[in-house]
């Protein structure tokens, strides 16, 4: 499986959410997006780490434009103490760099990490897999980000991405 | 952008690390990745939720045949305090539903985890994109969570799934 970078995408109209404390128990991630899919949301990114003491911590990335409208719910989840905070962050965005075989050769997602710490860009967020490595970061970076993760991977030529989501 | 659930696979032969409150500022996750290359240890999923407190958590899934030649790095991180503590645990499974516009289409992360509540199944990590929805649970329940998260998707008909990778 011989792994490729083909892109670089990022996406700046985005904010990230995230539950504090949720129950590590059965059904608790089914609620927060059952409820989000009724009132129509769509969520871009779901990142959970592993969880500790049976408390676990959700974050997701969703367009920006859907905030106001999933404020009901996190004001609800707050109130009957399914976490003990909700954050929001509107001044997020996401960068990623997409191919195949990412996950299988050792180091790609390294030199993606290696590239934003050169510029002193702080990830606050990390979703991969094999087609792809996605990275929160503060928008202000953002173009910055995209400059050294292309350079990186691309050095020299800029690569003509169609059609990659 | 017609959202469709293509598949759903699975991989028993994984483990969890957990790195416990890493410093959250540049270089961090580049340094841990990097080692791991060195090691050419090929990572499946990297997972790092939103960090609070100038602490971050980081969990990342490998093939567990390569868990003994990362516990040299592990128990390094650990005596250099890049990690208040790093957790290994060899008894999870990996199930992931793919598709396209995954991430466009509210319900269907949603979906996937209300499949497994329904079955009592805890769900240990999330990671997800556009193109695929991937949970970390406990190997035991691997064969159960299959069975009933492909009901959800494919119902009594096995889908024709011409011409997808
Ligand atoms: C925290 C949340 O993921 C919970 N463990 C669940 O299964 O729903
Ligand atoms: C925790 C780790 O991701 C850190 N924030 C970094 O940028 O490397």
């Amino acid at each position: 499986e011989q792994a490729e970078v083909v892109g670089v995408t990022s996406d700046k109209k985005v904010a990230k959410v995230t539950l504090l404390n949720v129950a590590d128990r059965p059904g608790i991630a089914a609620e927060v997006f059952e409820e989000l899919a009724d009132r129509n949301i769509s969520i871009r990114l779901i990142i959970q780490s592993a969880s500790s003491e049976s408390r676990a911590r959700i974050t997701f990335i969703l367009d920006e434009e859907f905030v106001d409208g999933a404020l009901e719910a996190l004001d609800r989840w707050k109130a009957e103490q399914l976490a003990s905070d909700v954050l929001v962050d509107r001044d997020v965005a996401k960068i990623s760099i997409v191919g195949s075989g990412l996950g299988s050769t050792p180091g790609l997602a390294a030199r993606m990490f290696k590239a934003l710490a050169r510029e002193g860009i702080n990830i606050d967020c990390i979703s991969s897999s094999e087609m792809k490595v996605a990275c929160v970061i503060a928008s202000r970076h953002l173009e910055r980000a995209v400059k050294v993760v292309h350079e990186e991977f691309f050095k020299a030529q800029p690569q003509p991405v169609a059609g990659v989501a």
